[in-house]
């Protein structure tokens, strides 16, 4: 039987809906969603398939495809990469950050490299002493100025601390910043300029909408980064945002962030992500 | 008074004589899709494109009133229902307890509301009960010395109910005291119920909800689910700097029956201004 679109129209608007309510953007759902209604339209089905069936799985194919593109072993570029490997965390406020760099770094020391933690926030009250304690905690080296120090030079003296010591992995925190804020970016830009990554992890929440689209495209154009680390996937969210903002960069999730303890990270597996959030 | 994308559409059928089912089902679409954009819940969405819809074609204009306008206005009616009420925050005694989602911005927002009545003449004292947080302490005590506001807690302490028993009664004499909670979300039951053990220690005149500008669909179960613990007084939304719209916040106001007291724009203790709905609106759809 050929596919007419009279026969898709319900089955995609419910889909739609379904990946609206799973927090995936609405320009990225709409995107999704057509694609699919323009290669479904004029294809053949089995006579005993329903319509229905045929667009669920049109839908997550589509979606395994955006949540999987340009797929990395983080593992294999760590062990791979020239050392000391230098690896910056960017992202707006709150998003888990220090958080994620001390699963990060849990993860590195686990596995047997040398890790050291530059307190690339130099603004924010209780920033340097939160990744200060974290890195006690974890019995890792930080390298910090005092409040209000040109985050540059910190990271800046990170990497000649892990040069000088022949340390594996240096982990930059930076600052939460909006990236509306022209001064922040700036800054930013400066940072991996005078300190230049081998890798950029952009942090954001599950738990974002569509504002996930904004910052990741605006982030990733002004510093490109190479993969995104999903935080608080354990509130109960369906994800959708790692959907957005796969769509929208190309650029792959790494991990998600499941709780606020070390542990709590996990390696991103596609298909669990679609299954979850179709479910 | 709606927000420039919307203006334009609105321009469309401004010509329009009477409006006719086709043209109302565009203009419904186009707001639909401004709404789902600033992150309003879907269902409630649906529900309130279905009633702008019905009541359009049915309602005729006032006199004087052109079609246009006459939509806008239902429209504007219809947000405005649910959020159109600025939360009556009185200037005087009274203990506020700040909850919400780790990293949505309540330390943060604290020292701006502690700010914002020691402008006001009054006498603000703040206790960081965050045990579990690195640096929450060392956050909060810096935030508050830097604007010269009462300071309790214990820093190696991780039983908010003892530093609430010592704390309370130290800062007795203040007129306004903010409590500062640790972030948690519904699915952490023992965070859920150390925020009600607080709660039954503090009896606070007001809960506040601190809720991110950017918070997606979940804005309506996480709102439900703090209100069925403790009953959310008000809710304060955040980061509405960036470019989030902040529609989580409708969910919110309904989930709790509560209104929107506050909002934040900014990580200084100036950076918050009691909540207008028409300026919020109009962002909404913007
Ligand atoms: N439930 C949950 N909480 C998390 C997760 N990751 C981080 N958090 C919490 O989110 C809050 C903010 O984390 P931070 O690491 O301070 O975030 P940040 O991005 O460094 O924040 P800024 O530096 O202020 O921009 C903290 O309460 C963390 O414990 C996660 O995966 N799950
Ligand atoms: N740009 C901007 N940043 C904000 C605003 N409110 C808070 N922040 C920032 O958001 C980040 C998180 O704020 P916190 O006050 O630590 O959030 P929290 O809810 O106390 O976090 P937890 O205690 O870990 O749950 C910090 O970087 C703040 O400076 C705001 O209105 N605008
Ligand atoms: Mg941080
Ligand atoms: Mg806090």
């Amino acid at each position: 039987l050929i596919i007419d679109e009279k026969s898709i129209e319900k089955p995609l608007w419910d889909l739609e809906i379904a990946l609206l309510e799973s927090d995936v953007a609405i320009d990225v759902a709409d995107e999704i969603i057509a694609t699919i209604k323009t290669n479904l339209i004029g294809s053949k089905r089995k006579i005993q398939q329903k319509s229905k069936s045929v667009v669920e799985q049109a839908l997550e194919d589509a979606l395994l495809k955006v949540v999987s593109v340009n797929q990395l072993n983080f593992d294999e570029i760590i062990s791979k990469a020239k050392k000391p490997v230098h690896i910056v965390f960017i992202g707006v406020n709150g998003t888990g950050k220090t958080t994620t760099i001390a699963k990060i770094a849990n993860r590195l020391k686990k596995q047997n490299y040398s890790v050291v933690i530059a307190a690339g926030d130099t603004f924010r009250a209780g920033a340097i002493d939160q990744i200060e304690l974290h890195a006690n905690k974890l019995g890792l080296k930080l390298i910090k100025h005092q409040e209000g120090a040109d985050p540059a030079a910190v990271v800046f003296d990170s990497i000649e601390y892990a040069k000088a010591r022949h340390i594996d992995v240096v982990l930059s925190d930076t600052a939460g910043r909006m990236h509306t804020n022209i001064n922040l970016m700036d800054q930013l830009k400066k940072i991996c300029r005078v300190a230049p990554p081998d890798f950029v992890i952009f942090v954001d929440e599950a738990v974002a909408g569509n504002d996930a689209v904004e910052r990741a495209a605006l982030f990733n154009t002004t510093v490109p980064f190479d993969g995104c680390i999903l935080s608080k996937t354990d509130a109960d969210s369906k994800g959708g945002a790692a959907i957005s903002i796969a769509h929208t960069t190309g650029k792959p999730i790494l991990f998600l962030g499941v709780g606020q303890e070390y542990d709590d990270l996990i390696t991103f597996d596609p298909h669990w992500l679609v299954e979850r959030l179709l479910n | 008074k709606l927000g420039g994308s919307l203006q334009n559409v609105l321009k469309r059928i401004a010509g329009a004589g009477r409006i006719d089912e086709r043209t109302v089902s565009e203009l419904v679409k186009d707001i639909q899709r401004a709404l789902l954009q600033a992150d309003v819940n879907v269902k409630l969405v649906m529900k309130l494109s279905k009633r702008i819809k019905e009541r359009s074609l049915k309602e005729k204009p006032p006199a004087g009133i052109n079609p246009r306008e006459h939509v806008v206005h239902i429209v504007y009616q219809e947000l405005i229902d649910i959020i159109g009420r600025s939360s009556d925050i009185k200037l005087g005694k009274q203990t506020i307890m700040m909850v919400g989602l780790q990293g949505g911005g309540k330390t943060t927002t604290t020292v701006k509301l502690a700010r914002y009545f020691q402008r006001k003449g009054l006498k603000p004292a703040v206790i960081c009960v965050d045990t579990f947080r690195p640096g929450a302490y060392e956050q909060l005590k810096t935030l508050c010395e830097r604007i010269h506001v009462a300071f309790y807690g214990e820093a190696g302490n991780s039983n908010a109910v003892e530093i609430l028993k010592h704390g309370l009664p130290q800062i007795e004499k203040y007129d306004v005291k903010i409590i500062d909670t640790a972030g948690r979300h519904a699915l952490e039951s023992e965070l859920i119920q150390e925020m009600e053990d607080i709660y039954e220690i503090v009896k606070p005149d007001h809960k506040f909800l601190v809720l991110d500008a950017a918070m997606g669909q979940q804005a309506s179960e996480q709102a439900k689910a703090f209100n069925n613990s403790i009953g959310i007084t008000g809710i304060i939304i955040s980061k509405l700097d960036g470019t989030a719209k902040g529609g989580g916040a409708l969910s919110a106001v309904s989930e709790t029956d509560s209104s929107i007291a506050f909002i934040g724009a900014g990580e200084t203790p100036e950076d918050l201004e009691k909540f207008e709905p028409d300026r919020f609106i109009s962002r909404l759809l913007g």
